[in-house]
């Protein structure tokens, strides 16, 4: 009752944005959201 | 949020997200990757229904096609950057490797707006936090192995190498247990302090020996759906000054690749024992044409929680420590990887 499951590495979402040239404008395309403020945020369960 | 009466939320960043693994639901099994996250609760896939152009690149679950399915008739929506996922939910049956959960509540997303899941080499995301953060009714994944004993001992572990794709294996999850050829040393056993994310005390973060952040200790929390570092903005920038890294007009922070041993060492103390990443471990590179770029590995990221504001272990941390996850003591391990 114990399994491993192998886990593969690929390049982000962020990465291949910046290879194809498009990362800039994706980025301005989906202000303001987290992407453009680097940052997600979550209120737990509790906080006022 | 407001259908489940909680004021919480989590806002899902896939832009960075790099490790995943393969899973199937239904009955004949249906095949996706999913990006195993300790830092949300939920299961979803895509949906065969759904129609955005995110979907038509990705596995899609045919409900249809599963002996075992049940429909479940609510609705769920998950937050990112750009957009909210929208979803059903239903129940079917998921095997990770050869480990079969029956009737696990999962979420088939129906509509997956904006670009950002177009280039994602995934098609869903697994969540391996407490349920107390699941958007989707029901036990998360892992909650059910425990539940209907599928695990020998309620832990899961992670492996996570930077090598590259021609060394194998690039990382390793292990359900029910720990894999003691993956790390060295002994390992450091630090208290879960709230039951969401997977959420520890930090006393405190030092740059080069100097004790420069959360001096009277901090929070933070692992999270291998994370890539990078994250803390509170205002700590972040100052630490992105000490690395000598310059942002640039999409709020990245760049630094001079020939500079990288001059960096100073940025040490994180947990339990008493220090974990210090030199800039080899923190720098990440990319080719960028016939160039590297290097980036910090820090990120602002301004998260509230009731015990101050949390900052976030991800992948650049869990690359070079072995991490362990134990839902039975409600603990989180770490030792060299």
């Amino acid at each position: 009752a114990m399994d491993r499951v192998p886990l593969r590495r690929v390049p982000s979402i962020r990465s291949q944005l910046r290879a194809q040239g498009l990362l800039e404008d994706f980025m301005k395309d989906h202000s303001p959201d987290m992407f453009n403020r680097r940052y997600a945020q979550c209120y737990p369960p509790g906080t006022p | 949020s407001l259908r489940l009466g909680r004021s919480s939320e989590k806002i899902y960043n896939f832009m960075d997200a790099q490790y995943f693994g393969e899973i199937s639901v239904g009955n004949p099994p249906q095949n996706f990757s999913v990006i195993f996250d300790t830092g949300s609760a939920d299961l979803w896939v895509p949906s065969s229904y759904c129609v955005s152009h995110a979907c038509a690149l990705h596995r899609r679950f045919k409900a249809f096609e599963s002996h075992s399915f049940h429909h479940d008739g609510r609705t769920f929506g998950i937050h990112y950057g750009s957009g909210h996922l929208l979803g059903v939910m239903g129940r079917d049956t998921v095997k990770i490797g050869q480990l079969v959960t029956l009737n696990q509540e999962f979420g088939e997303s129906v509509y997956e707006p904006g670009s950002t899941f177009v280039t994602a080499k995934f098609d869903g995301v697994l969540g391996l936090a407490y349920q107390s953060l699941a958007e989707i009714l029901g036990n998360p994944v892992f909650d059910n192995m425990i539940a209907h004993k599928i695990v020998d001992e309620p832990v899961f572990s992670f492996y996570l190498s930077r090598r590259t794709k021609t060394s194998t294996p690039e990382g390793e999850l292990l359900l029910g247990g720990i894999d003691e050829a993956l790390y060295t040393g002994p390992i450091n056993w630090l208290p879960v302090s709230a039951k969401g994310y997977w959420q520890i005390k930090m006393e405190s973060v030092a740059v080069q020996g100097v004790s420069s952040f959360c001096p009277r200790g901090c929070q933070a929390i692992v999270d291998t759906g994370t890539s990078l570092i994250g803390g509170p903005t205002n700590e972040i920038l100052i630490l992105q000054q000490l690395i000598g890294a310059t942002p640039t007009n999409i709020g990245e922070f760049l630094i001079d690749c020939g500079r990288l041993s001059s960096l100073p060492h940025v040490t994180f103390i947990l339990g008493g024992k220090e974990y210090t990443l030199t800039s080899e471990h923190y720098v990440r590179k990319e080719m960028f044409g016939n160039r590297d770029l290097c980036f910090s590995g820090f990120q602002a990221i301004d998260i509230v929680s009731p015990e101050g504001p949390l900052w976030i272990l991800g992948d650049v941390f869990l690359t070079e420590y072995y991490s362990i996850f134990d839902r039975g003591h409600d603990r989180v391990g770490l030792a060299r990887a």
